[in-house]
């Protein structure tokens, strides 16, 4: 039997919301699911929490909030797959967030009777999910989910659905989101959030548009067809087997001609790699064999010998013609060639959109500009996506940290900013200096004399570089540098730089056992030990340098 | 480390440099403990014999004419028992814990580094004719799951499941000769953890030849044990 949880992937930090506006916490998965099994009114949702809107959960349309308070973490039954982006057959359970009509009318909102009165309400369908302006498919229409339009001369229309690809694939299963989870070689899969027997970079909480969910086959990085790591210790991964639909693959993205994001809509014909490589045709196999083949790839127009990106690559790429070099990037002009699209955060009004630049290494800049020098669009600092990074306005509250504007919290060379290309995690922006000064010099680490030393030995104390300069029986030390009373020659800060012999300070040049001594000023006593209290075992936090690391990266 | 750049002085408080009897560096490792440090065990196939090398910690220039430099005589050496390319030192006695000599974090058993993590390497090694030689240099890199590491164009399998890549696909930057049993340590909140021990690589900082290093989550339970017991 199992326990319920059985048919759930992991709830992480699922709410459950009712409509009445209370939040409600669940003690346990179970009671979660027990929750969403049973207690109509509850919905399981969706969805990532929002991390820009530190707005609390609630709204003040209580139904609201079950849309737009959307939560993390996807629930998901054996079989029945809640809240994907994608229908199965009519749609009746699609539970997505379409809003607009295939021909591109945004929908009326349910619960709203202008410009239209609706006969299917969220009242009358609770059922429904009849929620927002999404499209739904509350009477079963074989043409499957609809809206009511804004247009107040159509009533309403389709919307326009990819169908899920649960039992067959289209493309290279890309979007596959079946339940098959075997290998073509026969193995069980490995559950994806589990790190046995293969341990793996493929975290479902990385890849959260990946739905690496259970253990079923999927293609979260460009593989020709999905594939799971498997439970077989002696075979880390293998493809699975996925029939191909019979049914059309969903029209292909409009092609472009110039390079914009990684390049993955690009269908353009340049065939020649950056340095100067002409590329190998994709349906032949010479000089390079390879498995990026049309057959593998149909959907990806790999066509003749042009530049394509068809598994995730940072840009459009080829094998190339030459022996010595199996693939290279292609250099595709840039769509933002042109002045780039005007940012989609706001710029504020009072903000004149001017020529920006910056002063010194750029840790004032407090401008608009949010495009990187490659021109890619800056992701915003309170986002952990694509890139999770610890630059928050919380921990830099002094570094201006807001939107997804340029900025230079951590007094590198000049502002940067991650970037919303997963595959780029950060680069410089796109800013000009705006004075003549020269490049500031790296800030010195604060000198080491600051450090103090302390007054207390390890082991014989060789190390010791405290300030004790009376021997145990009290006589005063004579300095190292002089040689009254008592010449030596051995023992000085020229014979032994490393020694510390400075002052008249107690010392272990010798690595004497019994620890530090100096010479005394007494004349009839030449040298004598030292009392010096041994160290108690050191405190240290690990991994936490004291002087702050450049992190200079290729980045 | 072939391009990168030179660190800010004593900001990897963890490196050191391993050196022969007479004070030449041969190769990197990290304090992770006052008393141990990890490093490649291929750095160890000169000699057997402890007294053969010296632990040079809290130097910037690989001159090491700093003051805050401490050398340490090697106690015992320790190989990692299956082969794998890793091994402990033990030190005649205890560094001296400072501002420049700190040790590094370890990672939890068998942990993961998730995708795209961004890590750095440091060490005193070739820099292939790019600047900074004779001072600890930097660089970071993502790690690359071994599946895209092991594929034909990149290191075609010869990543194993003990081992990690890290790197640029498209080269440039890397660690090289004389980096070996170096750290690769990853920011984790506010410490730095260190998951690899510079091991191999096809050439320095090639297109498509990511460096591989020792996955020290791996081994958790030998460094425990080994320092445990001795």
């Amino acid at each position: 039997q199992g326990s319920i949880l059985d048919r759930y992937v992991r709830t992480e930090g699922a709410w459950l919301l009712n409509p009445m506006k209370q939040v409600y916490r669940a003690n346990s998965e179970e009671e979660c699911a027990e929750k969403c099994e049973n207690e109509d009114k509850f919905a399981c949702r969706d969805g990532h929490l929002n991390l820009h809107d530190s707005k609390p959960f609630f709204q003040p349309n209580p139904l609201a909030a079950l849309a737009l308070t959307r939560l993390k973490g996807l629930e998901s039954m054996k079989g029945v797959v809640y809240l994907l982006e994608c229908k199965e057959g009519k749609g009746v359970d699609y539970r997505g967030t379409e809003a607009k009509t295939q021909k591109g009318v945004r929908c009326q909102k349910w619960a709203d009777n202008d410009p239209h009165k609706p006969k299917y309400t969220p009242e009358k369908y609770p059922n429904a999910g009849l929620e927002e302006n999404y499209c739904r498919n509350p009477d079963n229409d074989d043409k499957g989910p609809w809206c009511y339009t804004t247009d107040p001369d159509t009533r309403f229309d389709y919307c326009n659905i990819p169908e899920c690809e649960v039992e067959c694939m289209h493309c290279s299963g890309e979007n596959y989101h079946g339940v098959v989870a075997k290998t073509v070689s026969g193995f069980e899969c490995q559950r994806w959030d589990s790190q046995q027997p293969h341990s793996h970079g493929y975290l479902p909480e990385n890849f959260p548009e990946k739905d690496l969910k259970n253990n079923y086959c999927r293609n979260p990085d460009g593989e020709p067809r999905p594939w799971c790591f498997t439970t077989s210790p002696t075979k880390r991964w293998d493809y699975c087997d996925i029939p191909r639909c019979t049914t059309s693959p969903p029209p292909p993205t409009p092609g472009r001609q110039c390079l914009s994001g990684r390049g993955e809509d690009y269908r353009g014909t340049v065939s020649v790699t950056e340095s100067g490589n002409t590329c190998q045709h994709w349906n032949s196999q010479s000089p390079h064999r390879h498995a990026r083949t049309p057959e593998n790839y149909p959907c990806q127009s790999l066509d003749e010998n042009y530049c394509r990106n068809p598994d995730g690559e940072k840009r459009p790429w080829c094998y190339t013609t030459n022996t010595t070099a199996r693939w290279e990037y292609c250099d595709i002009p840039s769509c933002d060639s042109t002045k780039p699209e005007a940012p989609d955060v706001d710029v504020p009004d009072q903000a004149e959109v001017i020529e920006e630049c910056y002063q010194g290494n750029g840790v004032t800049y407090r401008g608009t500009a949010s495009f990187t020098l490659s021109g890619k669009k800056c992701q915003a600092w309170s986002s952990m996506s694509p890139h999770r990074h610890n630059k928050t306005a919380e921990n830099f509250p002094n570094a201006g940290l807001s939107q997804n504007y340029c900025r230079n919290p951590d007094a590198d060379s000049r502002p940067w900013c991650y970037t919303t290309d997963p595959s780029v995690r950060w680069e410089y922006c796109d800013l000009k200096k705006c004075d003549g000064q020269g490049i500031l010099t790296v800030p010195k680490p604060p000198q080491t004399t600051l450090e103090t030393n302390p007054e207390c030995i390890i082991e014989n104390g060789v190390d010791y570089r405290g300030t004790v300069a009376k021997t145990a029986r009290g006589r005063t030390c004579q300095e190292w540098s002089s040689q009254r009373p008592h010449s030596h020659d051995y023992f000085t800060p020229t014979t032994h730089p490393r020694a510390g012999l400075e002052k008249n300070y107690c010392r272990n040049p010798d690595g004497d056992v019994n620890g530090p001594w100096c010479y005394t000023t007494d004349p009839r006593k030449a040298w004598e030990y030292c009392d010096i209290p041994k160290c108690p075992p050191p405190q240290y936090e690990c991994g936490k340098s004291k002087f702050r690391p450049k992190l200079c990266a290729q980045r | 480390i072939v391009a990168g750049c030179v660190s800010h002085p004593h900001s990897w408080p963890w490196q050191i440099s391993l050196r022969t009897s007479y004070g030449m560096h041969f190769c990197g490792g990290t304090l992770i403990d006052p008393q141990w440090v990890l490093t490649a065990a291929h750095c160890l196939e000169k000699s057997s014999r402890p007294a053969a090398y010296k632990v040079y910690l809290g130097l910037h220039r690989e001159a090491a004419t700093e003051p805050s430099v401490q050398i340490r005589d090697v106690e015992k050496l320790f190989k990692e028992p299956r082969r794998a390319d890793i091994a402990l030192l033990k030190l005649s006695r205890p560094a001296v814990i400072n501002n420049h000599v700190i040790p590094v974090c370890l990672p939890k058993e068998n942990s993961v580094l998730g995708g795209r993590e961004e890590c750095y390497v440091t060490g005193w090694g070739d820099t292939r004719g790019t600047s900074g030689g004779g001072y600890l240099k930097e660089t970071g890199f993502p790690v690359i799951e071994n599946k895209i590491c092991n594929r034909p164009e990149f290191l075609n399998g010869r990543v194993k499941k003990h081992e990690l890549c890290a790197g640029n696909i498209h080269g440039g930057t890397d660690t090289c000769q004389g980096d070996s049993g170096g750290p690769l340590v990853c920011l984790n909140q506010d410490k730095f953890v260190q998951h690899g021990v510079t091991s191999w690589g096809l050439g320095c900082a090639q297109p498509m030849k990511p460096g591989v290093y020792v996955r020290v989550s791996n081994y958790i339970p030998w460094i425990k044990s080994v320092m445990e017991s001795n």
